[in-house]
Order: C-alpha cells, then sequence, then structure tokens
C-alpha cells in the first residue's frame, strides 16, 4: 500500500517539467523515509537525482520499499491537469501495474464544492542501475540566485560553444551586500579550477529554476559538476555533467 | 579535440 498527500501539489509538477527533458523515462523509489530518482541521460553524461523527504508531506504511507516505472512526459502531462494550487494524492499497490494521481482543490471544498479529479496511468518496466556517488569535496562551490545563473546559460548557449560568432566572458563576483540572504552570490574556493562543460546540458539543468530562489554549483576538476536546486523543507533535485576534456 | 567521458568513468554502478 502506497499513498502520498502533498499539500503543494505544484512542487512535483515543477520536478517534473525540471528532468522530463533530460530523462524519458525513469524509477520512482518509495520508501518509508520518503520518494527518491535516480536517472542518467540516453547518453550517460547527466543524471538527475531527486529526493522528496517522507517529512515533506501532509501524508505519506509506504508500506515495503516500491519501485515504479513511469514515463515521464505521460506523468507531466498528467500532473499539468492538475492547478498550482491543488492537493496532489498519489495511490499505488502491490497488485496493479497502475499508479493513480488524485488533484483536489481544498479552496473550492471550504465553500461547498468538493472537486476530486482523478487519473490513473500505466507503469513500466525499467531496467535502471544506480550509480554510487560518494560525498566529494570540491574545489569551488557557488551559490547564487539561480534565475541568474539561468539568464547566464541562455546568453552564453546563444552565442554558441563553437566560436563561429565570437565569444562571450561573463565574471561573476561574490555578492553579499544585499537585501534577501537569496540574492547573494557566495563563492567558496579552497583551490582554483578551470572546466568546460556542455551547455545544452546546462541549460536543461535551469527547467529547475522555479524550484529554488538559489542555485549550488560545485565544482572540482576530476569530478562532474552538481548543479544543485534545494526544495524547501522536502529535499532537493541535483544534475550531474561530465566535464569535457582535452584529449 | 575534447572528450567528455561517461558518468560511468568517475562514478561505480551500486
Amino acid at each position: 500500500m502506497l499513498e502520498l498527500r502533498l499539500v503543494q501539489g505544484s512542487i512535483l509538477k515543477k520536478v517534473l517539467e525540471s528532468i522530463k527533458d533530460l530523462v524519458n523515462d525513469a524509477n520512482f523509489d518509495f520508501s518509508s523515509s520518503g520518494l527518491t530518482l535516480q536517472s542518467m541521460d540516453s547518453s550517460h553524461i547527466a543524471l538527475v537525482a531527486l529526493l522528496l523527504k517522507s517529512e515533506g508531506f501532509e501524508h505519506y504511507r509506504c508500506d515495503r520499499n516500491t519501485s515504479m516505472g513511469m514515463n515521464l512526459g505521460n506523468m507531466s502531462k498528467m500532473l499539468k491537469c492538475a492547478g498550482n494550487d491543488d492537493i496532489l494524492t498519489i495511490k499505488g499497490d502491490d497488485v496493479s501495474d497502475t499508479v493513480t494521481f488524485m488533484f483536489t482543490s481544498d479552496l473550492v471544498r471550504e465553500i461547498f464544492f468538493y472537486k476530486i479529479a482523478d487519473f490513473e496511468m500505466k507503469l513500466m518496466d525499467i531496467d535502471n542501475e544506480h550509480l554510487g556517488i560518494p560525498e566529494a569535496e570540491y574545489h569551488a562551490i557557488v551559490k547564487m540566485p539561480s534565475a541568474e545563473f539561468a539568464r547566464i546559460c541562455k546568453v552564453l548557449a546563444s552565442i554558441g560553444d563553437t566560436g563561429d560568432i565570437g565569444t562571450a566572458n561573463i565574471v561573476l563576483r561574490q555578492n553579499t551586500t544585499v537585501d534577501k540572504p537569496e540574492d547573494a552570490t557566495v563563492i567558496e574556493m579552497n583551490e582554483p579550477v578551470s572546466m568546460t562543460f556542455a551547455l545544452r546540458y546546462m541549460n536543461t539543468f535551469t527547467k529547475a529554476t522555479p524550484l529554488s530562489n538559489t542555485v549550488t554549483i560545485s565544482l572540482s576538476p576530476d569530478l562532474p559538476v552538481v548543479v544543485k536546486y534545494k526544495i524547501a523543507e522536502m529535499g532537493y533535485v541535483r544534475f550531474y555533467l561530465t566535464p569535457k576534456m582535452e584529449e | 579535440y575534447e572528450t567528455q567521458l561517461r558518468l560511468e568513468a568517475f562514478y561505480s554502478f551500486n
């Protein structure tokens, strides 16, 4: 028996929008501690790791560890039927090969009418190997406004990475003299680091911008970059991308 | 010439 209720159903909608362009199908792993997902893109260059902790749900019941394979495009279509203020309930069981998403509008219930919409989606078998990713010490960790990071990636990608039309340089300096802490740019650097990444992937990661006001980028020369969007009170979406290296 | 290794080159499968 699996039953989860998320008051802010829009969080799962945003999560889906942030990962569906990177990964087509993925296993959602449910345990008593929460919901996790780890999946690589088809080229094994980038990886997404999601954590939504059980404490972040209004109601969370997971009798035994369950893995549900879902097509993220189809799931996104179903979640788009939910209003942004809707409460989302996810239901599953051990015997059927479907998962049910239920959307309820609490605001309407308070008046006199109770709207319930439910969508049943077919599950799929996905052979999904997990990578063991140990915690690492990074040479540099940048915490900055997520919208600014998205803007930088978009601008650089529009100029392109071939050098055909010219070059672009953007320098981002530490800036902590801001009114709101989420507007700060904080650079923790243990050692200088210089790396090259495929902008196409970085741009895909920035689809997670609506999930968090800030983004954390962790860099070490011999490791994939980690781009992390914290989901307040619940967990995170982390993206990993291997660097381009000179051969 | 630039190359991009797969993630398995950095992390091992569980």
